[in-house]
């Protein structure tokens, strides 16, 4: 049995919200410690990898591992029907054939339930684990959302090139060039605006900017984020949850 | 010209 209560609806919608355009049937795999996620879009260029910790409910019960297949696009209708200061329950049995969603408005006494129909899904699982990163860099989520908005305008591809003091964007394309620089930076008094660089090897990777619009769409996730990159390696974009992430794994592009 | 890489190039299936 499965009973895992958001204290705020908003909370749920924003972590769909983050990843629905990316893939469209994924598994939500439910144990006693929380609920994961790992799905590949269909071109198996970009992998999402979520965690949320059961800290993140104000209630939550899990006595075995249970697996709900889900279509998002159905997911998300049925998350609109409810309210974002609504606490969120997911409900299901053992095996389940179906989850219920349940809306409450504490205020109001109100209570609205749906039952989403799960559906079988065979995807592979890939091991992303143990990797090694020859540079870390944290920055504000909105700064790379705005690199990345800004220079799709120019090219399909953008350059990330991380050197001991600068981060530095790059695209190049018909209509002409563009890059930002990003230096380190403290704030203690908003430590989300921090920029840092942590780096073992100077790196240079290409991306699909295509891949990267959906990466920042877990910026409303957090403030902040961290990207870690290494030569020929898939980039790992991490937004962190209260308790858990959200993760992208990111296939680079090379020169033929 | 960049060509695409696949996740399944450095991934292994579990």
């Amino acid at each position: 049995m499965l009973e895992a209560k958001f204290e705020q609806a908003a909370f749920f919608k924003k972590i769909i919200d983050a990843f629905k355009d990316t893939v469209h049937l994924c598994n939500f795999n439910c144990s006693p410690s929380g609920i994961t996620v790992q799905a590949v879009d269909d071109s198996r260029v970009l992998l999402v990898s979520l965690l949320i910790g059961e800290d993140s409910f104000t209630s939550y019960r899990c006595d075995h591992n249970i697996t709900l297949g889900v279509d998002l696009t159905a997911l998300a209708k049925v998350l609109k029907c409810g309210n974002n200061d609504d606490t969120l329950s997911l409900v299901a049995e053992d095996t389940p054939e179906s989850v219920l969603i349940v809306f409450e408005d504490t205020q109001k006494d109100r209570i609205s339930e749906y039952s989403l129909k799960l559906i079988d899904i065979e995807s592979d699982f890939l091991d992303i684990d143990d990797i090694e990163y020859d540079s870390v860099v944290n920055l504000p989520s909105s700064d790379f959302q705005k690199v990345a908005r800004d220079l799709s305008q120019l090219s399909d591809s953008l350059a990330i090139v991380v050197t001991k003091d600068t981060i530095k964007f790059e695209a190049n394309g018909d209509i002409g060039t563009g890059s930002v620089i990003l230096k380190p930076f403290t704030d203690l008094e908003n430590p989300q605006n921090t920029v840092k660089v942590e780096l073992n090897k100077p790196v240079l990777l290409s991306f699909g900017l295509k891949y990267l619009l959906d990466v920042v769409k877990g910026s409303s996730l957090a403030p902040a984020m961290s990207v870690k990159l290494s030569e020929k390696t898939p980039a790992l974009f991490e937004y962190k949850l209260p308790s858990g992430y959200l993760r992208f794994y990111l296939a680079p592009k090379f020169e033929e | 010209k960049m060509k695409q890489s696949s996740l399944l190039s450095f991934f292994t299936k579990r």
